[in-house]
């Protein structure tokens, strides 16, 4: 673990009161390849370190704590308050309904599966969502939501084979005004930030339907990839949220640090298993531990 | 002196960056560094030089292609495996069209019987690439579905039989076990299957593929990797450290989402894309 390795480069500081240059550019070493080990972006570990090194050189040691406890402090720290600012799961509505909601991101990353997740979640919050399958492109993707919606007893859009992603996402939300559901979550299909077509695509959706959340779907698992992905989305579309999937596995989800780093939208819930019920919202200090190891 | 040329710090930073960024991980990075920066002293290499020396070091990495190992009787059989979303339905459906191409019968095994819609898609495929699928309904026992299909493809004496498996994360050891089981009901059925265990992984994986490889591999043997999405910026550099550690050959290399978007792997573009 990181305090372990942190304990024995700081045995030579025991009895001084502060930590000396040296010593801490071994340590700030080490938490380098602990970062990047967990897929921390290159560049956001560099700021990080940097911001690390100044807080530790300016600060007395505490009585309290070891040099190598200090340092593991301060680290922990800085991840947190890069993480915690912004309200995890909370999500922002219309002034009037309904509370249209886009979840994008790219191929695979479980924006289908969340969409339905996320619809259970407002149900259990007294709310009425409607699920509208605006991926025209995969195989059998509106089935994939209708079949996992029906499983827990969403209403599912139909659409009598539309092809245009707008014009589904506008009937969607005049079902919703017609029929009382007063939250609508659009799921697109997976893209490359590097497709303009489909990213002009995305653009028209949300110029269409005006929603108050555009959550940006990412898998734990994304390495150094993570900041020019969700960079380029947030530029594309303004972002609103993200959210983290697949983190039942072992990835250790530097992704997250990346991501806030580079667009400063705030994690709101992640994804922890294939079950609609595995969902929650993020909890910054569990996700520091996770990143740390 | 001998080896004491003045080595370009920065130079040699900007390409250690670009291996992170890449994903090749920080252990595989720093050594290959390390290895051209010894070189560089020796050979005083600059800007172009140290480049070469670090694309030579990467391409080093692979071995010259080696074909599939050959089949004894019976179908072929390849099970496709992987964690959740990374483009295992998608690769079937492109290895089948290949193989039809190829003049090959070939079969396509919807064994994800779990996530919701995974037969239609595979189905949908089936249609497009215009070959059979053998299907149960949803929420039947994978490695029965395995079983009939190999049976009717021993019968029938079919050249090829692609089998699409659920997503599974590789710390969830009971679906492990599942495909272990799904390997051994093969291996019952056509001696010597499965011959080829493909693990799909994502470009865009960090330093987990190298653990999700060595679980699958634990669990059902791999003998290749698919590199998909490597059409996007993603350069998929943690398949290099996954052949490093376990020895395992890159195949192919996925570029899109349509049906010939599927490449033999070619090292030298790929160490291209990690050099930047
Ligand atoms: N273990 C686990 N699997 C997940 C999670 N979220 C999604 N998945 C799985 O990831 C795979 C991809 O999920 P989808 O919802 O189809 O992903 P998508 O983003 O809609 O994919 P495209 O529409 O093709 O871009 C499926 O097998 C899901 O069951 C999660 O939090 N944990
Ligand atoms: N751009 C791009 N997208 C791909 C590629 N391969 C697959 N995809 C897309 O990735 C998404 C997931 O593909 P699937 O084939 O459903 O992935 P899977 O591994 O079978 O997913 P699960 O069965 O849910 O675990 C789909 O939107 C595919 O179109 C590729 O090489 N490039
Ligand atoms: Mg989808
Ligand atoms: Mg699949």
């Amino acid at each position: 673990s990181l305090s372990e390795r942190m304990q024995g480069i700081f045995r030579s500081l025991s009895g001084q009161v502060r930590i000396n240059e040296s010593v801490l550019s071994d340590a700030l070493r080490e938490i380098r390849v602990a970062l990047l080990e967990a897929d921390v972006h290159v560049g956001v570990v560099r700021a990080l370190l940097e911001r690390v090194r100044a807080k530790a050189l300016g600060e007395e040691v505490l009585r309290s704590l070891s040099p190598a406890q200090m340092v593991v402090k301060i680290v922990r720290d800085e991840l947190t308050d890069l993480l915690g600012e912004g309200e995890p799961g909370r999500l922002k509505f219309a002034s009037r309904p309904p509370s249209v909601m886009l979840l994008v991101g790219l191929q695979g990353s479980g924006k289908t599966t969340t969409a339905a997740k996320l619809g259970l979640w407002l149900k259990g919050s007294g709310r009425y969502p409607l699920l509208v399958p605006a991926d025209v492109y995969r195989p059998a993707a509106i089935e994939q939501l209708v079949r996992v919606g029906k499983s827990v007893g969403l209403k599912v859009l139909e659409h009598a084979g539309d092809l245009d992603p707008v014009a589904i996402a506008r009937n969607g939300v005049l079902e919703a005004r017609r029929s009382g559901y007063d939250t609508v979550l659009v799921d697109t299909a997976g893209r490359l930030h590097i497709d303009d077509a489909l990213m002009d695509e995305l653009g028209r959706v949300r110029s269409a339907v005006e929603p108050v959340e555009i959550l940006f779907v990412a898998d734990a698992m994304t390495g150094q990839d993570a900041v020019r992905s969700a960079g380029e989305f947030h530029r594309a579309l303004g972002l609103t949220g993200i959210v983290l999937t697949k983190l039942d596995g072992d990835a250790r989800g530097g992704a997250a640090l990346s991501i806030r780093h580079a667009t400063g939208v705030p994690i709101k819930f992640v994804g922890v298993g294939e079950r609609p019920s595995e969902f929650e919202p993020f909890h910054p200090d569990r996700m520091v531990g996770r990143i740390l190891g | 002196v001998l080896g004491s040329k003045a080595v370009d710090e920065d130079a040699i930073e900007e390409l250690e960056a670009s291996l992170l960024q890449a994903d090749l991980g920080p252990a595989l990075a720093s050594e290959v560094i390390g290895r051209v920066r010894e070189r560089a002293r020796k050979d005083g290499l600059d800007g172009e030089g140290l480049r070469g020396a670090v694309r030579e070091a990467l391409r080093a990495a692979f071995p010259p292609a080696g074909g599939p190992p050959a089949v004894g009787a019976g179908p072929r059989v390849s099970l496709v495996v992987g964690v959740n979303g990374g483009g295992k339905t998608t690769t079937v459906a492109k290895l089948a069209a290949r193989e039809r191409l190829a003049g090959r019968s070939v079969i396509l095994v919807a064994a994800d019987t779990f996530r919701a819609a995974a037969i239609d898609q595979l189905a949908t495929w089936a249609g497009r690439a215009g070959v059979e699928l053998v299907k149960q309904r949803e929420g039947a026992d994978p490695s029965a579905v395995v079983f009939d299909a190999l049976r009717a493809a021993r019968q029938r004496k079919i050249d090829t039989v692609l089998v699409d498996t659920a997503g599974r994360l590789h710390t969830k050891s009971n679906l492990m076990a599942e495909l272990g089981k799904m390997s051994r009901v093969a291996a019952r059925e056509v001696p010597g299957a499965p011959h080829d265990v493909l693990l799909v992984v994502d470009a865009t994986t960090g330093q987990n593929g190298l653990s999700q490889a060595q679980e699958f591999t634990r669990a059902a043997g791999i003998t290749g990797v698919v590199l998909t999405k490597l059409d996007g910026t993603a350069k998929g550099g943690v398949a290099l450290a996954i052949h490093r550690q376990l020895g395992v050959p890159i195949r192919y290399v996925g570029v899109g989402e349509g049906l010939d978007d599927l490449l033999d792997f070619d090292p030298d573009a790929y160490v291209d894309g990690l050099v930047g």
